[in-house]
């Protein structure tokens, strides 16, 4: 799943 | 992606097409606060400033663009076009929105997950959206009754960070580390603001009227 810091909701 | 949070997405898009079919078709903006309308453009700006550094899929690419493309616009209308100008209710329409920007930035630089340019922007906006309603609302109270779209797009705006805290509950029990509390914080206050206007929403389906 992406990194943690990637925001990957809107 | 889970089913929520696809609901939750969904219904977002369905309030800001309510709300550009609203201005669009019958060129009226009556009802709606042009404060708040500014507010959800800042927090798009600031929250889909890495739409450029980090790519997650088409799905949050397109739908940031939407969602920025279509707050700047109703924004746009509502500020210069003739039409729509005219039915913008100025005078009651004075909720001192920029008293939220403030605390808010004040709030980011104190809480967030990473004292980054982006992540900071990112929590100011999660906190901004939390507050953006409430020039809404306010007006809501001032103006007798809405129009249905109006009732509508409320409605939906309200709903959809309501079905994201469903989308956060699905993911903590899922996913290992999910845990974000200030997104969680800030989407419950902004879904507890429209607690008192779903209540009245609702009674307005039992009772078949428009919304007082």
């Amino acid at each position: 799943d992406t990194p943690k810091d990637f925001h990957d909701e809107l | 992606m889970n089913i929520f949070r696809l609901a939750g997405d969904m219904t977002h898009l369905a309030s800001v097409l309510v709300l550009l079919l609203k201005i669009h078709t019958i060129k009226s903006c009556a009802g709606v606060s042009l404060r708040t309308q500014e507010l959800y453009a800042i927090v798009f700006a600031t929250r889909y400033l890495d739409i450029f550094t980090s790519f997650v899929s088409v799905y949050n690419t397109f739908m940031k663009l939407v969602f920025l493309g279509s707050s700047f616009s109703i924004v746009w209308y509502m500020r210069y076009h003739k039409a729509v100008h005219r039915t913008y209710d100025r005078e009651q329409d004075t909720f001192r929105h920029w008293f939220l920007v403030l605390p808010c930035l004040v709030l980011a630089l104190l809480i967030h997950e990473k004292f980054t340019f982006l992540e900071v922007l990112w929590t100011f906006s999660l906190y901004l959206e939390a507050v953006a309603i409430l020039p809404q609302l306010v007006l809501l109270q001032r103006t007798r009754n809405i129009d249905n779209l109006t009732g509508q797009y409320i409605f939906l705006l309200g709903g959809y960070r309501g079905l994201y805290i469903l989308n956060w509950i699905y993911r903590y029990f899922t996913e290992p580390h999910f845990v974000h509390w200030i997104t969680w914080i800030a989407g419950l206050v902004q879904t507890l603001l429209y607690a008192d206007f779903f209540y009245y929403y609702f009674l307005r389906f039992i009772g078949g009227r428009g919304v007082e």
